[in-house]
């Protein structure tokens, strides 16, 4: 559905603003390190079952996440290094590492490997945004491109929503993934003060900064 | 059956 579709390719867009503001500004400065790098365990958690994928489109975009995730962590560990401010980047991840395992460990939808490996993705999805956030608020300003990358990345998880909506009302099953949709809608919530900003001043031609 | 079925989105 549309919606599904507009999420994924926010997804993706998402990634090539970052690619792009990193490239033309030669810089990584006020992004992430420890968000880029919890991105990259949400995917390799998540798309374990990258062989057996059946769909094409779920294949092409598995791998696209993948590889563009390495090429940013390359871009920041190597190529851009001198640029990225540790000293900026100081959210403690193992809380949401432990939120996560935690959570994948009490409430999976099957005790195996790949359930729990997903589940425990999904959870860590919904909060890996906390130590770009935090960052964001330590400089309390950022780059118009650094906004448009986490604006791109909110809206993807939000256009997920309702693409549940519809996808519960037009399948025959009904079906709710729990799972999913609690990490989903908390995930958009994490992102609601963002996205306050970034209507309220960015999408009227302002810098985003923090009142 | 019933876990794979979500496992249709990204």
């Amino acid at each position: 559905n549309i919606f599904r579709v507009l999420g994924d390719f926010s997804h993706l867009a998402s990634i090539f603003i970052l690619l792009h503001k990193i490239q033309q500004l030669k810089s990584c400065s006020g992004i992430s390190f420890k968000s880029q790098v919890l991105y990259m365990l949400v995917y390799i958690t998540r798309y374990l079952d990258l062989p057996w994928t059946s769909s094409p489109y779920n294949f092409i975009f598995k791998v696209l996440f993948i590889s563009s995730e390495l090429y940013i962590i390359y871009l920041m560990a190597r190529a851009y290094k001198p640029t990225n401010d540790p000293n900026l980047d100081t959210f403690h991840v193992e809380f949401l590492l432990g939120f996560a395992g935690l959570l994948a460990l009490l409430f999976p939808y099957k005790y195996t490997i790949l359930e729990v490996f997903w589940a425990f993705s999904i959870w860590l999805e919904s909060v890996a945004i906390l130590p770009q956030l935090f960052m964001l608020q330590r400089t309390g300003e950022a780059e118009a491109m650094t906004a448009h990358y986490i604006a791109a990345l909110g809206m993807y998880r939000a256009l997920y929503i309702p693409n549940w909506i519809y996808r519960y009302f037009s399948e025959p099953t009904h079906k709710v993934d729990t799972i999913a949709v609690t990490a989903g809608i908390l995930q958009t919530i994490l992102y609601s003060d963002f996205f306050w900003i970034y209507y309220t001043k960015v999408m009227r031609g302002e810098k985003f900064k923090l009142p | 059956k019933e876990a794979k079925a979500k496992k249709d989105e990204l």
